[in-house]
């Protein structure tokens, strides 16, 4: 036996160059996908001296995708007047709670608002927003520095006409 | 936890595939039964008069049938069936002496040479209306793409095979030749085996 293989084909006649292989459930021993490598066995080659990774091509085996839309067997629970609500249940009662929790906070604010004060908070911002900086000489950053006074700068005498 | 889906396979004709008979090799009759695999049908009836139009079965990547309707535009064939060139034709030289061609620049001792392409026995061949493999239908495999996949056609490597489908691999018939004879080999098996890869190498395909 050639080692690590889990389908064999009968002999089939070289000549058609063709096989079809329709993939088994058992061969994913339980897992989702699998490697696999596909290798064609000459008849002059014996079990002992054939290597299926000689010439193989890899390719992943595997379960294949779930079909999520509505079933036959999903019509036929429907039929029978079986349903699973609960979907519809979640959809309703998530919007119904946000909506009531807005409507409460609501009215909480409005009745409490009488109570409520921030001016001291409004000024102190106001009062950082409108510092007077004040002279540019009186800075300790700026104390030391000596800037020069304007000059004027030197201009182009005009010749006279003469 | 859901059940596979196993997608039956899809009826194109409404007609029941019955055996037919046929003559082969001038006086052998032999009943052909044909046979539907994937939906494609094997050893059919060919049409009483052959069309050029005629519907022809390609192969996918993956290994799986596609049906190809050749196009009539500008009085030229699109997607015809394909030729196979030589690829399946057996070279033999031919020679021939004076005596038997009598050509008028042919020196009376001198023997001609001629190649020549056999064509090979289509009896059974022509019963399979899939596409051959040939090796300009090679692909490159390997991780720098620069191995020849001979002798498969399909399924081209990494391809994914689910369950319940039913794929077909195919492969150059004359790749598997005799190392002492030279001859076809007649016959052959198909083998899949389990592959141990890496974690780097395993497959994280959308589930």
């Amino acid at each position: 036996d050639i080692p690590a293989t889990f389908f064999s084909s009968e002999w089939v006649k070289n000549a058609d160059g063709i096989y079809p292989i329709e993939i088994d459930e058992d061969w994913l021993q339980g897992q989702y996908e699998r490697r696999v490598v596909v290798s064609v066995q000459p008849f002059n080659v014996p079990d002992d001296e054939f290597n299926p990774l000689l010439n193989g091509v890899l390719l992943y085996i595997m379960m294949g995708s779930k079909v999520g839309k509505t079933t036959k067997e999903e019509w036929a629970l429907i039929d029978a007047g079986i349903s699973d609500e609960k979907w519809y249940y979640v959809a309703i009662t998530i919007p119904t709670i946000v909506v009531v929790v807005v409507v409460f906070l609501y009215f909480f604010l409005h009745v409490n608002g009488r109570y409520r004060d921030f001016s001291d908070v409004t000024k102190a911002t106001l009062g950082k927003k409108h510092r007077v900086l004040g002279k540019i000489s009186d800075m300790k950053r700026f104390k030391k520095m000596k800037n020069h006074k304007y000059d004027e700068l030197p201009s182009f005498k005009k010749p006279s006409k003469q | 936890y859901k059940k596979v889906h196993r997608p039956k396979v899809k009826e194109t004709t409404s007609e029941e595939v019955k055996p037919w008979i046929r003559t082969i090799y001038e006086s052998q009759v032999e009943i052909v039964t044909p046979t539907v695999i994937a939906g494609v049908t094997f050893s059919g009836r060919p049409a009483p008069t052959p069309d050029p139009l005629e519907p022809w079965v390609s192969l996918k990547k993956d290994g799986t049938p596609q049906t190809i309707k050749p196009e009539l535009k500008n009085g030229r064939t699109k997607k015809g069936r394909p030729e196979y060139s030589t690829y399946f034709k057996t070279l033999s030289v031919m020679t021939y002496s004076f005596e038997d061609l009598k050509a008028h620049n042919m020196d009376p001792n001198d023997v001609h040479e001629e190649e020549v392409y056999v064509d090979e026995d289509d009896t059974y061949i022509s019963l399979n209306p899939i596409i051959r493999c040939t090796p300009d239908r090679y692909f490159y495999k390997g991780v720098a793409k620069d191995i020849p996949s001979e002798p498969f056609c399909t399924p081209r490597e990494n391809s994914m095979w689910k369950v319940g489908k039913t794929y077909f691999v195919s492969w150059y018939t004359r790749f598997l030749e005799d190392e002492h004879s030279g001859e076809v080999v007649d016959k052959v098996r198909i083998h899949l085996s389990y592959v141990k890869e890496k974690a780097s190498e395993k497959g994280y395909h959308k589930r």
